[in-house]
């Protein structure tokens, strides 16, 4: 564990905290994606299928159950709150996951580290995980005035995998024979599509104006 | 590299 990666948990812990106080604090989630959320915890629940049959750590343990519980929270919110469900904007949120789910599934049955169950899901997970804030850009884009807390869950989201970036040049430098292709292609394009919002948002914030991305 | 380091990251 290095502290690039540490930052990286805990940002990405705090973005959906931020995102779990919005929802119960305003009872609303206006301009939150529930496909990106779903994404989530499908990446989520393919990605730590580890937690059945090794263990690595409290720490590991403890972040994987709180991911997976996490994100199954907020979709509750926005599914069945009987407050929190009226604001979902259904009408705006229309991304068609399944173009990005099935492409994922494709590549990560051809190009894998091992042609298991296990393995296979994992790769799935880690290639989803790269486009699954798309539907929530794209609504972003569609709702002009992104409320602030929305626009700071996104932010620390690619903060998180911007700190990511970091701990990987840090495990290369410092740990030979580190290999993590995979890992570090599907994360670079991750954290390259938050580039267009990390433009805006700090826009935004330097003019101290409401962040809006251009559609 | 061994098992451990490839699924240590989160």
């Amino acid at each position: 564990m290095n502290i690039f990666r540490f930052a990286g948990d805990m940002t990405h812990l705090l973005s959906i905290i931020v995102l779990l106080l919005k929802i119960n604090a305003t009872k609303s989630c206006a301009g939150v994606s529930l496909k990106t959320q779903e994404l989530y915890l499908l990446v989520f629940v393919t990605r730590y299928l580890d937690l059945l049959y090794s263990y690595i750590s409290l720490y590991n343990t403890f972040m994987k159950l709180f991911f997976i519980c996490s994100s199954g929270c907020v979709i509750w919110y926005i599914r069945e709150h009987k407050t929190v469900s009226q604001t979902y904007d259904s009408a705006q949120d229309t991304f068609r996951v399944l173009f990005l789910a099935c492409p994922c599934m494709i590549l990560a049955l051809t190009v894998n580290h091992d042609f298991t169950v296990t393995e296979v899901l994992w790769t799935f997970s880690i290639y989803l995980e790269a486009v699954a804030i798309l539907p929530q850009l794209v609504l972003l884009q569609r709702t002009k005035n992104v409320d602030t807390l929305t626009g700071n869950y996104v932010f620390l989201l690619g903060g998180y995998r911007a700190l990511y970036l970091l701990n990987w040049i840090y495990r290369i430098l410092t740990e030979p024979g580190y290999r993590q292709w995979i890992v570090w292609i599907s994360g670079t394009i991750q954290t390259a599509i938050y580039c267009d919002f990390f433009y805006y948002y700090i826009k935004s914030w330097r003019n101290n104006e409401r962040l809006s991305l251009p559609s | 590299s061994s098992i451990f380091s490839r699924k240590d990251e989160l």
